[in-house]
């Protein structure tokens, strides 16, 4: 995908799993 | 037309897996060495280790929920690269790098090997 008009998102892109629920 | 890539993905999908792991969710397999024994995900395992791939790929062991290793193989060497799988980190301490290259090279990882090779080369 590099190149084509890509947007670089930084930010987290899933939940996070806890350590314990 | 385009796209977004979400650069930390590959991270943040694996610290979620380390997460699983240390809650022992969805874990489907423990590896028993010497009397320690390691809970994992089989997916985890066969994507990080050849040893692993050609166990885990055979039909008549990919059922298998329990492992015993070779007893030569060193607990803490084992445990450092089980880490390292779920984390990208490997951890050099001195008096466990000759371990954890042995251990990496019986779980045939071999590009581990090579960058422990190279640590201890720099070392001497």
């Amino acid at each position: 995908y590099e190149g084509v008009n890509t947007i670089k998102e930084m930010g987290r892109s899933i939940h996070e799993i806890p350590r314990q629920e | 037309d385009g796209c977004i890539q979400f650069t930390r993905h590959a991270g943040d999908v694996l610290l979620n897996f380390n997460r699983l792991r240390s809650r022992n969710i969805l874990t489907d397999v423990t590896i028993q060495i010497d009397g320690q024994h390691f809970c994992a995900h089989k997916t985890v395992l066969v994507a990080c280790s050849g040893l692993f791939y050609s166990i885990f790929t055979d039909p008549l062991k990919s059922n298998l929920s329990a492992i015993s290793l070779d007893p030569e193989v060193d607990p803490d060497g084992f445990a450092i690269l089980l880490d390292f799988m779920y984390t990208s980190t490997l951890t050099l301490k001195d008096s466990l790098v000759l371990v954890t290259m042995n251990t990496a090279s019986y779980l045939q990882m071999e590009h581990v090997v090579d960058t422990c090779r190279r640590f201890i080369k720099s070392r001497e």
